[in-house]
């Protein structure tokens, strides 16, 4: 099971069309392994994308570089989706014990 | 399927089993019909709620895209609101006295299924790509309404490749072929997460639809009913001037094909969890999804076309 240890979710906004130009070509670079949870298309909506551990560094100085303003949406995914499953554990012993 | 926890997410086997549960349950009012298989030969299944005879259809569908995961979950729940609700909500039982609903809550099962087993972050469908190493194909970017044009991608690899050809995708030609034959659906809804929009064809292109002025009154009756119960926030308009510009989109094709009320909602949340929103959100989420339905669907209903 492919695991998201150290993946962030980002919630990048755009303040005008160079930026959200800038971030539709991050969009192409398949290296980076980027995964946009919403895609960049208008500077009025969020860009949200999740990024994994080995892209953070280069994601990070990229938007510092461009003076793109971020915020960190979901700071390990990994520990929200070991949630989800103790979530869905907790609920089915419930259901067998009932 | 009382019993069933509704706040919870559920494997394929675990919804499969609550799908028969609730027709055993419910003889001669629900019905379950395989439209066909998926590519690892899953069998499409579709709830049909129905009272009679020869009836014009509604539809909703969740879970196209698999990592959506609170959309199958309100799938789950609307199925049991539906048996649960006709003879003692008047409105919905008009609907159904009139309307057959058919309902299917696991649109992708290969990709939900991949979900479980292998990655949680999984949207496309999971069909080999000859030529490349990448799976799948996105089926909301496959249907035959502008398809191939912006705002969807040639790449097997990308997140939104729309596929070889239109209807390659066996999920999205079972559901072709199903309206097609069926040729009587007078509300397609397609569910999504997340942003918390209702949108309403065209993605393909910025011409707005012909009945624009319509879809778009009733969107915000249906947005100002969900938001009624939690005070969530919708956003609504055309996929392309509210969201983005997307080409081969399931809810493009069904207008094109005559059904007049065709929407997409993009349910909860804003952001804060995204895809991986939390058990807890469930059932309000469902709830007020609801609503905007019942809104959908009476007015289908009270204005026959």
């Amino acid at each position: 099971k492919e695991t998201f240890e150290g993946h962030q979710v980002l919630r990048i906004t755009a303040l005008n069309e160079a930026q959200l130009d800038l971030l539709k070509e991050l969009h192409d670079k398949e290296q980076l392994g980027l995964d946009f949870w919403m895609e960049p298309s208008d500077v009025s909506l969020p860009i949200d994308v999740r990024v994994p551990f080995h892209s953070l560094q280069d994601i990070r100085a990229f938007l510092m570089y461009h003076e793109i303003y971020y915020d960190i949406m979901i700071q390990d995914l990994q520990d929200v989706l070991d949630e989800e499953q103790r979530e869905m554990l907790r609920a089915k012993s419930l259901q067998s014990r009932s | 399927t009382d019993d069933f926890n509704y706040a919870s997410y559920h494997t394929l086997n675990e919804i499969n089993s609550f799908i028969d549960q609730l027709v055993q349950e419910n003889p001669g009012f629900v019905s379950k019909i395989v439209i066909g298989q998926s590519y690892e030969g899953r069998p499409l299944n579709i709830l049909k709620f129905s009272t009679g005879a020869n009836r014009p259809g509604l539809w909703i569908d969740t879970g196209i895209h698999s990592r959506e995961w609170v959309t199958q979950a309100s799938g789950i729940w609307f199925s049991k609101k539906i048996v649960t609700d006709y003879g003692r909500d008047a409105e919905l039982t008009d609907i159904l006295n009139k309307y057959d609903i058919f309902l299917e809550i696991v649109t992708n099962p290969d990709g939900f299924q991949f979900t479980h087993t292998s990655n949680r972050m999984w949207r496309k469908t999971r069909k080999p790509n000859p030529g490349s190493s990448c799976v799948g194909v996105d089926p909301n970017r496959n249907w035959d309404a502008g398809f191939g044009g912006p705002g969807a991608s040639s790449t097997p690899c990308s997140e939104t490749y729309r596929g070889p050809r239109a209807h390659s995708e066996p999920e999205v030609k079972a559901i072709v072929d199903f309206v097609k034959s069926h040729g009587n659906i007078k509300a397609f809804v397609s569910i999504h997460s997340y942003s918390q929009m209702l949108l309403y064809p065209y993605g393909y292109t910025k011409t707005p639809c012909k009945d624009q002025a319509e879809l778009h009154e009733l969107a915000r009756k249906a947005i100002t009913e969900l938001s009624s119960l939690y005070n969530t926030q919708y956003r609504y308009g055309s996929i392309i001037t509210t969201i983005y510009q997307a080409s081969g989109g399931t809810v493009d094709w069904t207008y094109d094909q005559g059904i007049k009320y065709s929407y997409t909602f993009e349910l909860r949340d804003t952001g804060r969890y995204g895809f991986v929103l939390p058990a807890n959100q469930i059932i309000p989420t469902a709830q007020e999804t609801w609503l905007a339905l019942m809104t959908i669907m009476k007015h289908a209903k009270n204005n026959p076309y």
